[in-house]
């Protein structure tokens, strides 16, 4: 159960910080 | 029901409650470590004093009976202040918010609205797709009606020659040139018909 | 406001001073009694060992916790952003559990921007073909114009043509 927890509280900080590195990515290609 | 605090797991990077667990675990080992050494100095010492009765047993059954004792406060101790670690110390506050949360205050977006947003974006590059097509057709457009006017242009530059020309003949307006030439040659025709009269 | 780490350090000393008072030297020799009959100075230094190895231990073990997991850092960082929040009296927002809503608030801002450059990108464009409109329409007034002389010119020239024909059929006579 606290693996889950703290696995689940990890992804919540670092997802998206990924996520949104994509999207930039992705809004700068559609712009460009 | 247990409470996660995958909220403080998500900031501090393990849930409270491990730490705890943790922490409780060494203490307990350390009490269980420096009682046991306390027995190994005891029955040491015994060893050196002469005749003496106490058994080996007896310093163990000492030994249990002050560690269950202290066991017994060091619980009741330790949950105090588990819980003061888990209230004052390893939590976060129901009014803050983490940084990295920051965005969830500023924009506080709901899936529909989200929706709205992105169906609002996908309208614009729709239009921006629009009038980068019509620009394209204005200056193409524009592009041909440069080579029309140039055309036209030209046809007209030749009308204006061949008036030039004319002019460089004497004849500075072809109509009046054209009308002035039909007169003269009627005159020219009317003289004919006037001499051949006249020789007959 | 305590800082957390000052906190910490008072509740693990608290908890030890307690743990050691219930542990008193009298509970110890009434457990150790025969043996402290015997021998009480050696009692007395027994359980002065005790005392200092034990607290010396507790107090390397969170010394370890906190030098391992950077808890002082950690913790003071926590204090800064408590400080930095302490205006806002509600709750604040927390996940919900469902990934994709909580995401929307992370994307919101940069979608946002992206929908301003849009805006302004299709306002700037409307407005240059606004002007590349008048432009069409000043250059096919032009060309009508220019169309309407040359048609001029070209009726005149015709007219001209025929009187011409009309002078060469005279003239052949």
């Amino acid at each position: 159960f606290d693996e889950i927890i703290v696995d689940i509280a990890t992804k919540r900080k670092q997802y998206p910080r990924k996520i949104l590195e994509c999207v930039i990515k992705t809004l700068k290609a559609q712009h460009e | 029901s247990v409470d996660p605090m995958t909220y403080e797991a998500q900031f501090f990077g393990f849930t409270p409650q491990t730490c705890m667990f943790r922490i409780y675990i060494a203490f307990q080992d350390y009490l269980f470590e420096v009682m046991q050494a306390v027995e190994q100095v005891i029955l040491k010492k015994m060893e050196g004093i002469p005749g003496c009765d106490i058994t080996p047993v007896q310093i163990r059954k000492c030994t249990e009976k002050f560690l269950c004792f202290m066991k017994g406060h060091f619980d009741n101790l330790f949950g105090k202040m588990e819980q003061l670690f888990l209230q004052m110390i390893l939590r976060i506050p129901p009014n803050i918010l983490l940084p990295e949360d920051k965005c969830q205050e500023m924009y506080p977006y709901s899936e529909e609205e989200f929706q709205l947003l992105q169906k609002e974006i996908k309208e614009l590059q729709e239009k921006c797709k629009v009038e980068m097509y019509t620009k394209q057709a204005l200056l193409a457009e524009l592009e041909e009606q440069k080579i029309v006017e140039d055309k036209l242009k030209q046809t007209l530059t030749l009308f204006d020659e061949l008036e030039n020309v004319g002019r460089d003949h004497g004849t500075s307006d072809f109509r009046e040139s054209l009308v002035s030439v039909v007169q003269n040659s009627r005159k020219l025709q009317d003289i004919r018909d006037n001499v051949e009269k006249e020789s007959k | 406001a305590v800082s957390r780490v000052k906190l910490l350090d008072t509740m693990v000393d608290t908890f030890l001073q307690k743990l050691i008072a219930a542990g008193s030297y009298q509970r110890f020799t009434d457990c150790y009694k025969h043996f402290h009959q015997l021998q009480p100075e050696m009692t007395q230094r027994i359980y002065d060992k005790f005392v200092t190895q034990l607290q010396a231990s507790i107090r390397e073990e969170i010394s370890e916790i906190k030098e391992e997991g950077n808890l002082e850092t950690v913790l003071m960082s926590l204090d800064k952003i408590v400080e930095d929040g302490k205006k806002r009296k509600e709750p604040a927002w927390r996940p919900s559990g469902t990934p994709e809503k909580d995401l929307c608030s992370v994307l919101a801002p940069y979608f946002l921007q992206q929908r301003d450059t849009l805006r302004r990108h299709v306002q700037k464009q409307e407005a240059k073909n606004q002007e590349l409109a008048e432009a069409v329409l000043a250059g096919r007034r032009q060309v009508e114009e220019l169309q309407r002389q040359v048609q001029a010119r070209q009726q005149a020239w015709q007219a001209l043509h025929r009187e011409r024909r009309e002078l060469a059929a005279v003239l052949k006579e």
